[in-house]
């Protein structure tokens, strides 16, 4: 562990937490992406399948069960509890499009071709990818609630500062997962147009606007 | 070698 993994697992959590906090203060899923989240629970579930069978830490199970756990939940709230305040109709990005090809280059690029670490490595590539449906419905909105702006910021800082986590672990533990690398910066890189956004609007104390 | 599972990441 070093403080650039701890700090981005921390500002994962934030993120969820934020997330969480948002639905339940404001009773609603409005400016939400479900398609997003139900994604992002599919990346929980199928990278932590090892959850019971190959325990590295304390800290590392709790995390897991507590990703898993929310994610679930948000995926919950978001269509069942506040379905009501749901915006579907510009929630409409095609999943298919993100599944489907994750699923054939995990199949393909990969470290080992066995069922676990295919699942892994569709876990990786997916994530990559699952914020696009609530990019994309913000564009179509033109516009996104401050604590929701906040959320995506630490979500998009978190895998961010993973990749200097992975510059850390390559010099000083000799340690490199090219798969994980790659995904991590595609996935943080489709943040960047966002991350411009939040510094020079939200931080400004102005709301998310896309320019129309 | 480079040593290429990061399974002990979240």
């Amino acid at each position: 562990m070093n403080a650039f993994r701890l700090v981005g697992d921390l500002c994962h959590l934030a993120a969820i937490v934020l997330l969480l906090l948002k639905i339940w203060k404001s009773r609603s899923v409005a400016g939400l992406s479900g398609k997003s989240q139900i994604l992002f629970g599919l990346v929980f579930v199928t990278r932590y399948l090892d959850l019971v069978t190959n325990f590295v830490s304390p800290y590392n199970t709790i995390m897991k069960v507590f990703f898993l756990s929310s994610s679930i939940a948000t995926v919950y709230l978001i269509y069942t509890k506040f379905k009501a305040t749901y915006d579907g109709n510009h929630d409409t990005f095609r999943m298919e499009f993100l599944l489907i090809p994750c699923a054939l280059l995990a199949i393909v690029v990969n470290h080992e071709f066995s069922p676990m670490e295919i699942l892994w490595t569709f876990s990786i590539y997916l994530e990559a990818v699952a914020i696009l449906p609530q990019l994309f419905m913000i564009s179509k909105t033109g516009e996104a609630e401050t604590i929701t702006s906040h959320y995506l910021f630490a979500l998009g800082s978190y895998r961010g500062l993973y990749i200097m986590n992975w510059l850390y672990r390559y010099y000083y533990e000799n340690n490199f997962d090219v798969i994980a690398v790659v995904a991590g910066i595609v996935q943080t890189v489709l943040y960047c147009d966002f991350f411009y956004l939040y510094i020079t609007k939200v931080l400004q104390g102005k709301k998310l606007q896309l320019p129309a | 070698t480079l040593k290429q599972k990061s399974k002990d990441e979240l």
